[in-house]
């Protein structure tokens, strides 16, 4: 069978499927200051599940302000620095207009998703934290 | 604050993989 570790190289989404895998790309992320992204994608793909069940819109809408405080606001955080002012617009106006979408993340989260397939995940292949796990 | 906090937490943990 292939270890664990190899099929962590093979694409992000493999390395995001596994918990061992998380676990590791996060302390790479954490030395590099941007764990947030790790955590927000997770948050962005938690809201979409929850969008899909039925009813506790309350909930929803709690949820959506806690992701957007967190991550969004303050714009010298590192997920806000890197999404588009276009996309943080819109998912301000979802909240203040208490109409919590399905797909109001879904826009941040691709490009967040973006930038750790083009940026962190690649490092993280050459990182001192992975070569040490294999 | 708190429950803000463990409302994020929780939603998180539901999008992670279940251990194999």
């Amino acid at each position: 069978p292939t270890p664990p570790y190899l099929k962590w190289a093979e694409s992000l989404h493999s390395l995001l499927d596994d918990q061992d895998g998380i676990q590791l790309f996060r302390t790479f992320l954490r030395q590099e200051d941007c764990a947030d992204m790790l955590d927000f994608w997770f948050a962005c793909s938690g809201f979409r599940k929850l969008e899909s069940h039925e009813g506790n819109e309350e909930k929803k809408v709690k949820l959506a302000k806690a992701i957007y405080k967190k991550y969004i606001l303050d714009n010298s955080g590192v997920v806000s620095r890197q999404i588009k002012p276009a996309t943080k617009s819109f998912i301000k106006d979802c909240i203040g207009k208490l109409h919590v979408d399905p797909a109001m993340f879904e826009q941040a989260q691709t490009e967040i998703q973006t930038l750790m397939e083009e940026n962190s995940y690649p490092l993280f292949l050459t990182s001192d934290v992975y070569l040490e796990h294999t | 604050i708190d429950s803000e906090d463990d409302l994020l937490q929780e939603c998180i943990s539901s999008a992670m993989p279940k251990k194999k």
